[in-house]
């Protein structure tokens, strides 16, 4: 750590404003600049996260663990460990009988009668991904609103919707110095869906703001603005063989690597509502 | 202490023998899994490997390293890898054959195929974690799974129904998928 900065910190310290400005159709992203030298001593990275009403962060993952805090609005996050079950289920109603018991006359008629009914209807949904019984699993979902802090591991996936009527406004900080990080002490966005996003970097905003910098580099810089581009990790896979490991067309895998997608990193959902398997809360109040 | 601890402890453990898979599927191949909950003695050296044994043209399934990097050794038969970073870039696109070696950095994507010969493709990984875990990105237990259909229809820009197609379409497998026909493809 002290080799990343940490040297330098005798100077006057001083206020940091964002850098770079991801920006997308429902929101905008905008980052610190982690060359600074109080951020990258302390191994720190940071951005400032903006979604808008209806707007829903795509999925991603990261190399290193994140606190994220919620300064405005509210909305639901998603965060999917690897591994662990999915524990919210929507079931079809054409669920099969869980065991056989013993019947009288009437009942074993009737029960052969619904037995039939299920075979049939079995048969039918058999023929697409019904057979599993299941409309829809996911994994917890968490409902977030202002002075709330998520936790989000490294390497596990989440997703943010705004459900609210106000944009919801969240401040992040990733430990890229931290244990569970073995790449380079670089903050690694790694998009599990989405088209191409350009970051639009000011330099000379870039440069006044960061920290320590000598005055032959200031020189150097140039005052026009750079755009760094990339993509999701889906893009980049073969698409024939791509489609058939997710078992789906050749059209639905392009789609997954969203290569003519412009949306960038946070959409608006389609219809006026995100439909999510969740608790109500007059199912929280019945009684037993 | 140190004679109870260290000098007492298992260094060996045998990982090609096929009774000992950790995960199996007929028709696509098997993972064995050696971590320091298996052999404690990896927990000082704070590494992990994997054994990993494919039939012709199994795909092993999209994925990244959580909390680790993973050199691959290609023991015998070929696959076709392809490694991408978070930039969504291709770092990798190329076959792995018997003696070679690549190195999969923490958090990239990785997918495989295996080759259409019959010996299919067999490697080890070398893991730098005691505990190495990894996230699939399809099938069972993997990110996509954890989601929330209208999350991906919205997502990828698909219907209700290719979302779940895009969630269930691999039903109960993982980490090595079957190929589509079951049989050979051509090269």
């Amino acid at each position: 750590q002290m080799s990343a900065g940490c040297g330098r910190l005798d100077r006057p310290l001083r206020a940091l404003e964002p850098t770079r400005r991801v920006e997308s159709e429902a929101g905008a992203t905008e980052f610190y600049d982690e060359r600074d030298a109080q951020l990258s001593c302390a191994g720190l990275s940071a951005a400032r996260i903006r979604i808008q009403r209806n707007g829903l962060m795509l999925p991603s993952y990261s190399n290193s663990p994140r606190l994220v805090y919620v300064l405005q609005g509210q909305g639901n996050v998603g965060v999917v460990i690897p591994g662990c079950p999915e524990t919210y289920q929507q079931t079809t109603p054409q669920m099969k009988a869980p065991e056989r018991e013993e019947y009288d006359d009437d009942e074993r008629r009737g029960r052969r009668r619904e037995e039939s009914e299920e075979s049939e209807s079995e048969g039918r949904s058999r023929r697409g991904y019904e057979q599993y019984a299941i409309r829809d699993e996911h994994q917890r979902i968490t409902a977030v609103r202002q002075g709330d802090v998520v936790a989000i591991p490294a390497g596990s996936p989440f997703w943010v919707h705004n459900d609210g009527d106000q944009t919801l406004v969240a401040f992040a900080v990733y430990d890229v110095s931290n244990n569970a990080n073995q790449l380079d002490k670089t903050f690694r966005h790694f998009r599990l869906a989405g088209g191409q996003t350009s970051t639009q970097q000011g330099r000379q905003q870039q440069r006044k703001q960061r920290y320590g910098e000598s005055e032959s580099e200031e020189s150097e810089s140039s005052e026009s603005e750079q755009s760094n581009e990339s993509y999701n990790i889906l893009s980049a896979f073969d698409t024939e063989l791509l489609a058939e490991s997710i078992r789906v067309s050749r059209e639905t895998a392009r789609k997954l690597q969203g290569r003519h997608d412009r949306r960038g990193n946070i959409v608006r959902v389609r219809r006026a509502h995100l439909r999510v398997l969740r608790p109500t809360t007059t199912e929280e109040t019945t009684r037993n | 202490g140190v004679d109870e601890a260290l000098c007492s402890m298992k260094l060996r453990e045998n990982v090609a023998d096929a009774g000992k898979a950790d995960m199996y599927t007929p028709n696509g191949g098997r993972i064995t899994v050696l971590n320091s909950q298996k052999l404690p003695v990896l927990k000082l050296i704070q590494m992990s490997v994997n054994r990993g044994v494919m039939r012709p043209n199994a795909i092993l399934a999209p994925h990244w390293n959580i909390n680790a990097h993973a050199l691959v050794y290609a023991t015998s038969g070929r696959a076709r890898l392809q490694i991408v970073s978070n930039a969504g870039k291709r770092v990798f696109d190329g076959e792995l054959r018997r003696g070679q070696a690549v190195v999969v950095p923490q958090s990239f994507a990785v997918m495989a195929r295996a080759g259409s010969e019959e010996e299919g493709f067999a490697w080890v990984s070398f893991q730098t974690s005691d505990n190495a875990m990894n996230a699939p990105i399809v099938g069972k237990t993997s990110a996509l799974r954890g989601m929330p259909a209208d999350v991906l229809a919205n997502a990828f820009g698909v219907s209700q129904e290719a979302a779940r197609r895009i969630k269930f379409g691999r039903g109960q497998e993982m980490a090595i998928f079957s190929p589509a026909s079951g049989g050979r493809r051509p090269r």
